[in-house]
């Protein structure tokens, strides 16, 4: 696809959480995972462009761009991993659900996806233990009630063992 | 030495 070259971390993100998508569009979606694992400095990037478009106004773009930051939790690795267990980032996403910053303008689609995808990772990922005391700072101030329940498909586990095609 | 002053000025939101 020609098109793509020279296609950069914002334009691939503008695509992929554009509120005139009619659904989330996966084309766009991975486009924005590869180019961060193209680029040196991607992952750095990245999770500033997605704080920015998580704290959209437009509930479709904030929901769209929760979707892209968990596909590249899945498929852009540690190095992604390691700026989203920063508080730079985390703090970002508290804003989003605390009534003291933005929570009462968010719509709960968007506050509860968050909370889910914090507490999948506080699971997944018990090294990153700045994104557990994000989290239960949140539960402390009475913003995240009980721990979410995360469906098994929706879990950050790296290669879930395939299931048995004729039991 | 970058990553270890980067560490210090990473603080959580204040709430």
């Amino acid at each position: 696809m020609a098109e793509a070259e020279g296609e950069s971390l914002e334009s691939w993100l503008n695509k992929a959480t554009n509120p005139l998508n009619r659904q989330e569009d996966w084309e766009y979606i991975i486009g924005f995972c590869d180019q961060i694992n193209k680029e040196l400095e991607g992952p750095q990037i990245a999770v500033r462009l997605l704080a920015h478009k998580i704290q959209s106004p437009q509930e479709w773009e904030a929901v769209q761009a929760l979707t892209v930051l968990e596909a590249c939790m899945k498929n852009c690795g540690r190095r992604f991993h390691n700026e989203v267990g920063k508080f730079r980032f985390l703090n970002e996403l508290i804003k989003v659900v605390s009534p003291k910053y933005l929570g009462d303008r968010v719509s709960e689609k968007v506050k509860t996806k968050i909370i889910e995808l914090l507490y999948s990772w506080t699971v997944a990922l018990p090294d990153e233990s700045k994104i557990k005391d994000a989290y239960y700072m949140l539960k402390r101030q009475g913003i995240v009630l009980s721990d979410p329940v995360i469906p098994v498909e929706r879990t950050l586990i790296p290669s879930p063992p395939p299931r048995p095609k004729n039991p | 030495l970058g990553e270890e002053s980067e560490e210090r000025d990473d603080h959580l939101l204040p709430m």
